[in-house]
């Protein structure tokens, strides 16, 4: 397994916090979960309408997909399995793959 | 021998540094090599100058890619553009008077510690490798490093962050040496562009402000044009504007560092795409990626040949 299979079910979600307790809630959860943030590159940017790019361990997706289906969060996930992903990335590169 | 060499996959630090070395030995005439000093593990941070050798005095334009460690498009399109740059010097007019009157100062991958750890351990590391003493956390951004607003708005005093911009300003050796070059070369240097991904934007300053820059004209006017050379190419539309606004407001930023220290056309490049692979784009899109910008690179460099 590419990187030791460290990305094994991690996910990608893209969230769209719609009111200000909205992004402040986010806020919290993503330093709890300690998630890896694409976009934006700070938890500090996180505002009502702000666009939020999170890759999140396979538990703490988990939590995090609870807590947006439950608030009714508008959110959607853009990768699904990044270990997958990155798996198949490599697949497509023929030369490094006879290496 | 290199002459192969893929440009459509991403490659690893030691490959990049070969094909350098190789650009270098069969390109005498328009590249020359060298280094401007070490990363905090102790890597060559090498630069590549483009230009016809001429003893009269010639403007310089300074390209970085590779700040933030896990976004590969960047390091590709620097050698991209030096693939394009040589290839058509001498059948496209518009290369040939760029490297006739300029030298094109490229550094394919600045944070040389963080991408090679991107490639062997964590894809999606961000900062550079540095150990700090009282913390278990590595790295530092080095995009908020750069002695303009260090620490200000935007940037975390946090070793533990994404966005930890340092015990002081130009802690990390990689900033510190660029810097210092560049710094050097102020005088000569007339366009600064650094690559990241992702976003589609092209930004200029300020970062750490909403006020407009003085030469807000000029810069707006090579930046417009620049993002209609990219929608011509594949119909990508990139925004663009001050960064502050286009963004959000950072600090101690390269693209600031530079402006403010005179070098009159100063932006970063937000590449493809806007989220759907994120900094996984695959390599099926380096290609195309590539090209579009290199029409915007053109175009603003094009620029930087007037006066503004």
């Amino acid at each position: 397994h590419l990187y030791k299979n460290r990305y094994a079910g991690d996910k990608v979600i893209r969230v769209f916090p719609k009111t200000e307790e909205e992004a402040y809630e986010l806020r919290n959860m993503y330093r709890q979960l300690q998630v890896d943030l694409w976009q934006p590159s700070s938890i500090n940017h996180i505002e009502k309408d702000t666009v939020t790019d999170v890759h999140t361990s396979g538990n703490s997706s988990h939590v995090l997909l609870s807590y947006l289906i439950k608030e009714k969060v508008q959110h959607r996930i853009l990768v699904n399995n990044v270990q997958t992903m990155l798996e198949a990335q490599q697949v497509s590169r023929p030369r490094r793959k006879r290496r | 021998s290199l002459s192969k060499y893929n440009y459509n996959e991403y490659h690893p630090l030691h490959e990049i540094e070969s094909w350098m070395f190789y650009m270098n030995k069969t390109h005498p005439d328009l590249v020359s090599l060298f280094s401007i000093g070490k990363s905090y593990e102790g890597r060559s941070l090498f630069v590549l100058k483009l230009g016809k050798r001429t003893n009269s005095y010639k403007k310089a334009v300074w390209i970085d890619c590779g700040m933030h460690a896990r976004e590969w498009i960047g390091p590709a399109f620097c050698q991209w553009f030096v693939k394009e740059a040589i290839n058509t010097y001498n059948t496209d007019p518009a290369m040939k008077k760029i490297l006739n009157l300029l030298y094109i100062y490229v550094m394919p991958v600045f944070n040389v510690d963080g991408y090679h750890f991107s490639w062997n351990t964590d894809r999606f590391w961000r900062k550079t490798r540095s150990k700090n003493t009282r913390y278990q956390c590595y790295g530092v951004d080095a995009n908020r490093n750069w002695k303009v607003h260090w620490s200000d708005e935007g940037a975390s005093l946090n070793p533990c962050d994404n966005t930890y911009c340092g015990p002081f300003p130009e802690s990390e050796p990689e900033v510190k040496a660029v810097a210092q070059f560049l710094y050097k070369q102020r005088k000569h240097v007339r366009a600064y562009m650094s690559f990241h991904a992702y976003a589609q934007m092209l930004l200029y300053p300020y970062s750490y402000q909403y006020g407009a820059i003085p030469n807000f004209g000029c810069v707006e006017s090579a930046a417009h044009n620049a993002v209609l050379a990219i929608r011509s190419a594949y119909g990508i539309r990139y925004r663009h504007g001050p960064a502050s606004s286009t963004l959000y407001l950072t600090s101690g930023s390269s693209m600031d560092w530079a402006y403010n220290n005179g070098i009159p056309y100063s932006y970063a490049f937000e590449l493809r795409d806007t989220g759907y692979y994120g900094f996984l784009l695959p390599e099926g899109l380096i290609k195309p990626t590539c090209v579009e910008t290199m029409l915007a690179v053109k175009n603003i460099t094009m620029h930087a040949l007037k006066k503004c």
